[in-house]
């Protein structure tokens, strides 16, 4: 996180707040909620409390207008910028402002969400600058998210109350949701959910982010999942991509989604019996497909399955223990992929480097070898 | 995710942006022959911010970040 210069902030814990005018894309009690529900993001961190007023000047005033707007920051029509806001202080400082040309939303991913747009804005003028923490509500790019299960990153929440200290009212009777930390590549125990290849690049997936490695870049690039596949789940069971360019496949629980670049393939998610496999597989740990074979390997538990692409049917005599092709494995197959005619079992915090043709076992690495830590 | 080649457009909506958003400033005067050029400082800079890889140079993936609809306060730097 970051703060303005000198640590600018308010000097007293209650803040007035006004709605000047309101946008035709929502209804009027559409947006008290949002904006409400907005400044509560930082209340319930911090001592601050927020009044609402109906006339005269508040410490953050709230329009909406389109390009120049009075305050010499003139909007820039649709797309872009969405919205700014002022760090605190007299005058227009606190005050938020958002593009009209914009369509602003209640929930629908379709137009921007203007909870998650205004709790954005408000922490800029509560005191706190952009954060260049992708999974923070602070990062200065727009990411969908729903607005009814938002829970408030952990790197805000140090970022306000690094200004303003915590919340000292708890309700003791309330468990408080714990913020989404963000994953460390580095970090020797972690254990990820998938890792596959996408044209040339290394993919490794955990919980809402996933890491990118390029042959060009030894430090792997973190985003996340929903930035690049905004239709896709998240905290995913298992990934891997198809022999036709470009299309990566997503699996959790009982769904697979098909994605070309950043669209979903038409009839996706779809149920695991449409890869073959039986109805009694509630979710797959793993999956690969061997391009020597032109077979995609699921695993799950202590077994896997061979599906062949090209006869659409999954091969007899499977499923297959793991232990009767794969020596060494220590447990279930966690994640999967091949790189460079080798394949990588990952099982826990070990990655497991085999000859699939002879089962035969090279190396057993730390599961972020790849990830050049 | 498909590689495009970068337009002069694409150079130009860069710049503005980089204007906007990371302080870039018009050179004026004697304009400097050596050294990094202001444009290639600042895209180093939002590359950086961005976690992208750092070239210095203006490429699809920092270009796809400059296109995302995003918030209007300057990045790294205080707007007073």
């Amino acid at each position: 996180f970051s703060t303005f210069e000198n640590n600018l902030k308010w000097q007293k814990n209650s803040l007035t707040y006004r709605i000047e005018n309101y946008t035709p894309d929502m209804s009027m009690s559409e947006v008290d909620d949002s904006i409400e529900k907005a400044l509560q993001v930082w209340a319930k961190v911090t001592p601050l409390r927020f009044t609402r007023l109906y006339s005269g000047t508040a410490d953050i005033m709230i329009s909406f207008g389109g390009r120049a707007h009075g305050d010499h920051y003139p909007f820039d029509g649709p797309g872009s910028t969405l919205a700014h806001a002022f760090s605190p202080g007299p005058g227009i400082g606190g005050d938020a402002h958002f593009d009209e040309d914009e369509t602003f939303t209640l929930r629908s991913r379709k137009g921007f969400v203007l909870f998650m747009v205004a709790a954005h804005e408000f922490g800029h003028s509560l005191g706190l600058s952009h954060s260049d923490d992708r999974s923070a509500l602070m990062y200065p790019v727009y990411t969908y998210k729903n607005p009814d299960t938002f829970v408030l990153p952990q790197d805000d929440v140090k970022g306000i109350q690094s200004l303003y200290g915590p919340n000292p009212v708890k309700n003791p009777f309330v468990a408080e949701p714990q913020p989404p930390p963000t994953p460390d590549a580095c970090d020797s125990t972690i254990v990820l959910d998938a890792v596959t290849t996408l044209q040339g690049e290394m993919l490794f997936f955990k919980d809402s982010f996933f890491w990118r490695s390029t042959p060009s870049s030894r430090t792997p690039q973190q985003s996340l999942i929903t930035n690049l596949w905004p239709k896709a789940p998240v905290s995913i069971d298992a990934a891997y991509e198809s022999q036709q360019p470009g299309k990566i496949f997503l699996f959790k629980r009982q769904h697979v989604w098909a994605f070309t670049g950043s669209d979903l393939v038409p009839g996706y998610p779809k149920s695991l019996t449409s890869v073959g496999l039986p109805r009694g597989v509630k979710n797959i740990d793993a999956a690969l497909y061997d391009v020597d074979s032109g077979k995609t390997l699921f695993f799950v538990g202590n077994s896997y399955f061979s599906y062949d692409d090209a006869r659409k049917t999954m091969d007899n005599g499977f499923p297959k223990r793991l232990d009767q092709t794969f020596s060494g494995l220590p447990g279930k197959v966690t994640a999967a992929f091949q790189y460079r005619g080798f394949t990588y079992l990952y099982s826990g915090p070990h990655m497991f480097e085999y000859n699939l043709k002879t089962g035969r076992l090279y190396r057993v690495l730390r599961n972020n070898y790849f990830l050049h830590c | 995710m498909p590689v495009s080649e970068v337009t002069a457009q694409d150079e130009s909506f860069a710049e503005t942006y980089l204007k906007k958003f990371f302080n870039l400033t018009e050179e004026s005067g004697p304009s400097v022959r050596r050294g990094i050029s202001p444009v290639s400082k600042k895209l180093s800079e939002m590359q950086k911010f961005f976690g992208l890889q750092i070239t210095g140079t203006l490429d699809s993936d920092t270009l796809a970040v400059m296109k995302k609809p995003r918030c209007g306060v300057p990045d790294g730097t205080v707007a007073r």
